[in-house]
């Protein structure tokens, strides 16, 4: 994790799959 | 229009070709009395709503601008008042066309109890900071500007920072959060069983731990459905 943005993407991405 | 009450300025006069702005006399009487004190004018009588322009201030009076900082007092927006404000306190001061003795600055404005020795400020050097590129103020009104900060940051991250700031993370609509202060940061999503409420009517379903985002301190992301990794 480098910065919020990844966390806010992983947490997008889960929450759609 | 205004027209400036202090001695011998032209403020707000025909003969006076520059706009300045003016501010108001305070109509607290502690405050009027001081600007009485402070204008140097015999035989006048200083009321609200008469103006002093702000050519009678020190600039470092005079709020021009709403800055937003970070705890670290790094810059993080600015805005422009479109009118002026003065500092609590401030009273007029300068009067270029008395005698100097008029005029004072600013430090012998202070208050014999306030003057102290100014305190010793800790020196942070930045380079070695990692933090600092990530620091910010967890203020609601300033979040795009601390998202932005973090975005562009290409500093190193840290969860301590993470977890300061863990208001600002957006997460997707029916998620929750928890937040285990040094330890964890997990974001939950919880289903309901549609066909169990069919039963009766005053049944309650118990909602399923569906998927599960946890952050440690590492900055390891696990992810879980149904406690399954």
């Amino acid at each position: 994790l480098n910065c919020i943005k990844d966390l806010e993407d992983i947490l997008k991405k889960f929450d759609t799959s | 229009g205004h027209r400036c009450i202090a001695p011998g300025c032209n403020s707000g006069y025909d003969s006076c070709k520059e706009k300045y702005h003016f501010f108001t006399v305070p109509k607290d009487d502690i405050q009027l009395r001081e600007w009485t004190k402070a204008i140097p004018r015999k035989d006048f009588l200083i009321k609200p709503r008469q103006v002093v322009c702000e050519r009678h201030f020190h600039e470092e009076e005079i709020l021009r601008k709403r800055i937003m900082t970070d705890k670290d007092g790094t810059i993080l927006a600015e805005a422009v008042y479109k009118i002026p404000k003065l500092k609590e306190g401030a009273i007029p001061s300068i009067f270029p066309n008395c005698p100097k003795y008029l005029s004072y600055s600013l430090k012998r404005r202070k208050l014999p109890l306030i003057r102290s020795s100014s305190p010793k400020k800790k020196k942070t050097d930045k380079k070695k900071d990692p933090q600092m590129d990530c620091a910010f103020n967890s203020k609601p009104s300033i979040e795009i500007a601390i998202t932005d900060s973090i975005n562009d940051s290409v500093g190193i991250f840290s969860f301590s920072k993470l977890q300061e700031n863990v208001n600002s993370i957006v997460f997707p609509s029916g998620w929750s959060r928890h937040d285990i202060p040094g330890k964890l940061i997990m974001f939950s999503f919880f289903i309901v069983k549609t066909e169990e409420t069919a039963i009766t009517e005053n049944y309650i379903p118990t909602p399923i731990l569906y998927k599960r985002v946890c952050l440690g301190v590492n900055l390891n992301v696990q992810c879980f459905v149904m406690n399954i990794s």
